[in-house]
């Protein structure tokens, strides 16, 4: 899947403009109203239907040409519908198909309706092509479900339904009483924190964390923050390491005296585990691809590790520095990256080593190199790529969601 | 096959349109033959097709099939 954007709020209305010809108002409106319902059976949304007003999402048919959209559409087949992604909110059907519902006959109205509505929600086009969020209609499916990509889409940017807390939502709303909630750790700034842990994750995404968030690093800079939670759910904050093995497609997190094992999102079952035969409280971890094998750090000694046969750790740990010449004890975070390199972080610096696993000339340097962070200026509150509190805010929902309270 | 210049404008169109080929900012939109079918390869690659970057029936019934009007994100740059 792919994220487009997300609203800031969870509970959202929705109007219904018109409706088609071809059906009748109440089953375009039951078609519509099931759309809906498909994403907030799966993430922590409601919909809330106005007939009147202003609403977050308007649902609209129109023909080739429409005097309130810039987007023709070409009259029967082709282009069914399309949508803007948030928060703006339009949602818009080619008034030209002949729009059906429970039959194979036309264009089943309940199915594209839920697709739109799953880029008004922030979906992009899934590459599974039996996804719902696929950008080609698949016809009509009588017993139509989600794809497991597309409510992976979902949950990553509203998180997951939790049965507990959408009763707990509703008396909410009844009662207007303001929830009692763990407040997430302070929102870090990725440009100036230290961080917890890094990890070279799956496809080659560079992940940092901190607290109860992560980001991606990319050229352009940080990525959005996320709640650790709202992407590996069941996973807490304030990790010690985390480590992914490209040999196995394991990632590991570890905290305080436990492990666990995720398989990109997923958490392998029997996790989390208690970490047994190293020392708890780690202080970083990484993957060498020269070895195919983890190495975790604690204090000035490291462990090796191999995967998929029994260690035998009694000769560890062994001294950080008769393997990596020049880093410090205590690392704050390290991984082996996508350049070859192995990288060390510590407070705001970070070192990297050569192929002699010797410190490189020129380091340590500063974390906001890595971040690709630009230097503020005195007279310059928030510079193009610069990710600041106040920018971030406006990004992220900083409420804790459904599967942060039950974590917490 | 050299496709017919019709058809050629039909895809070039298609491509545009779902954002497999980019409009350039400045000057005319004249695809090179590498830029065609690196898009067609991506095309196809997001479609479950055999991956050959060049126009065949699959393809083209692919391409006629009804869609979402909103652009795809599978061109190379993006998966990059």
């Amino acid at each position: 899947f792919l994220l487009l954007g997300r609203w800031r709020k969870k509970h959202l209305t929705y109007r219904v403009l018109n409706l088609p010809s071809t059906l009748s108002p109440s089953r375009a409106r039951a078609a519509l109203h099931q759309a809906f319902k498909y994403w907030s059976s799966v993430a922590p949304l409601t919909f809330r239907e106005v007939k009147a007003g202003w609403a977050d999402i308007r649902l609209s048919f129109h023909g080739r040409h429409s005097p309130y959209c810039s987007n023709s559409f070409d009259g029967p087949g082709k282009v069914l519908a399309h949508a803007d992604i948030p928060e703006l909110g339009s949602v818009h059907f080619d008034n030209d198909e002949f729009w059906t519902e429970g039959t194979y006959k036309g264009v089943n109205l309940r199915i594209i309706a839920a697709h739109e509505v799953g880029h008004a929600l922030g979906l992009g086009h899934s590459r599974y092509t039996q996804a719902l969020m696929a950008p080609v209609y698949a016809g009509y499916q009588p017993y139509f479900r989600l794809h497991p990509d597309d409510v992976a889409g979902i949950q990553a940017l509203y998180g997951k339904k939790n049965p507990e807390a959408e009763d707990e939502e509703e008396e909410i709303r009844l009662s207007t009483v303001s929830p009692v909630t763990t407040k997430p750790s302070p929102m870090p700034n990725p440009c100036s924190t230290e961080l917890d842990a890094m990890m070279l994750g799956p496809r080659g995404k560079t992940y940092a964390f901190k607290g109860d968030y992560v980001w991606t690093v990319t050229d352009s800079g940080p990525g959005p923050l996320f709640r650790v939670s709202a992407l590996w759910e069941g996973l807490p904050g304030n990790l010690d390491a985390a480590v992914y093995s490209p040999r196995t497609g394991w990632i590991h997190f570890f905290k305080g005296n436990k492990v666990w094992r995720y398989v990109g999102f997923r958490m392998s079952p029997g996790f989390p585990m208690k970490l047994n035969r190293v020392e708890p409280n780690l202080d970083a971890a990484l993957y060498w691809p020269v070895n195919q094998k983890v190495f975790l750090f604690k204090g000035s000694g490291y462990w090796q590790w191999d995967e998929l046969a029994r260690t035998d750790f009694s000769r560890y740990p062994k001294p950080i520095k008769e393997l990596f010449t020049g880093v410090p004890d205590r690392p704050s975070a390290a991984m082996s990256w996508q350049d070859g390199q192995v990288y060390f972080f510590k407070g705001k610096e970070y070192w990297r080593l050569n192929q002699q696993l010797r410190v490189a000339k020129g380091y340590p340097r500063n974390v906001t190199h890595w971040m690709h962070c630009r230097p503020q200026t005195p007279d310059t509150n928030s510079l193009p790529g610069d990710v600041t509190p106040s920018s971030t805010v406006t990004i992220l929902d900083t409420t804790p969601s459904a599967a942060d309270l039950v974590l917490d | 096959r050299a496709l017919g210049s019709t058809e050629k404008e039909a895809v070039l169109d298609y491509l545009l349109q779902y954002g497999y080929l980019q409009k350039p900012l400045e000057g005319a939109v004249d695809f090179r033959l590498e830029d065609i079918t690196e898009a067609l390869r991506a095309f196809q690659e997001a479609s479950d097709l055999p991956v050959s970057g060049q126009m065949d029936d699959d393809t083209r019934a692919r391409m006629k099939l009804p869609r979402c009007g909103l652009e795809d994100p599978f061109n190379q740059k993006t998966l990059k």
